[in-house]
């Protein structure tokens, strides 16, 4: 199954 | 002092249609090279990007950098007392805590102003890397819109797969499968129903429908939409605001648990 990844996974916080 | 007037408002009210199933809250950066707006979904799962460049509008002055923070579901219901021909107007005091918006029709003889409380909002900015995608799909973006609403009834996530044939929409569940495929045209009489492929990489990711069906609200936008594609990269999905600027959605894709 696949689950649903985040943005804050891809891009940096700053 | 912050004003920005713009004759074609219309592409205002758009661009909050686009944005207000998406985002409850979120800040316009005003400077004088134009308003930014970025910030995710409540659930993080995507993120929008806005930008309005200050040669688009017909009046901008911006004397010093501020940061609008606005309810969006307030700002697109007063953004709905303009009518489609409006003149539109946005204006602020520098540290102001209310933004005011002008509606005038073309001939002048109506004008409306709506006073609109702005909020504090201590919003994340995140980097976007640079990023040469594997696959830019460029397609019309009421087709586009048509093949999500059609797949989303088959279940939550669609599978899109892009080769040099084509790109492939599919989406399984409980009723059956759908797959539906796109070929690039060879040629066309109107470029907004042409649909272009530029890739280097096949490329196959997963998304779920539901922030799709969101993204296809700025439909009323743009004639096309350009898909971004990259193995394991947040998808992009643009609609350009006429000659203005972009609406920009980011989406995770879905992943191998």
């Amino acid at each position: 199954s696949r689950g649903q990844g985040v943005i804050l996974q891809y891009f940096a916080s700053h | 002092m912050f004003e920005a007037r713009l004759v074609q408002g219309n592409l205002l009210k758009k661009v909050l249609e686009s944005l207000k199933d998406l985002l409850t809250e979120a800040s316009w950066d005003c400077a004088d090279t134009g308003i930014q707006l970025q910030a995710m979904d409540n659930s993080h799962v995507s993120l929008v990007s806005v930008q309005l460049r200050a040669d688009g509008f017909d009046k901008f002055r911006c004397d010093r950098q501020l940061s609008m923070g606005m309810n969006l579901t307030s700002m697109s219901k007063i953004l709905r007392c303009a009518a489609n021909d409006d003149i539109i107007t946005i204006k602020a005091q520098d540290q102001a805590d209310n933004v005011t918006f002008v509606f005038e029709s073309p001939n002048q003889e109506k004008v409306a102003d709506y006073e609109m409380k702005l909020m504090n909002l201590d919003q994340e900015h995140l980097g976007i890397p640079e990023t040469d995608y594997a696959a830019v799909i460029k397609l019309p973006a009421a087709e586009f819109q048509r093949i999500i609403k059609d797949l989303s009834q088959f279940g939550e996530s669609v599978v899109i797969s892009c080769t040099k044939e084509g790109v492939k929409f599919s989406a399984a569940g409980d009723i059956g499968v759908g797959n539906i495929k796109l070929a690039q045209t060879a040629s066309v009489d109107k470029e907004e129903e042409a649909v272009t492929i530029e890739m280097q990489e096949p490329v196959t990711l997963t998304f779920a429908c539901r922030y799709l069906n969101m993204f296809t609200k700025a439909t009323c936008l743009a004639p096309q939409v350009t898909l971004s594609m990259s193995p394991e990269v947040p998808l992009v999905v643009e609609y350009k605001i006429g000659d203005m600027g972009h609406v920009r959605y980011y989406l995770a894709p879905k992943i191998e648990d």
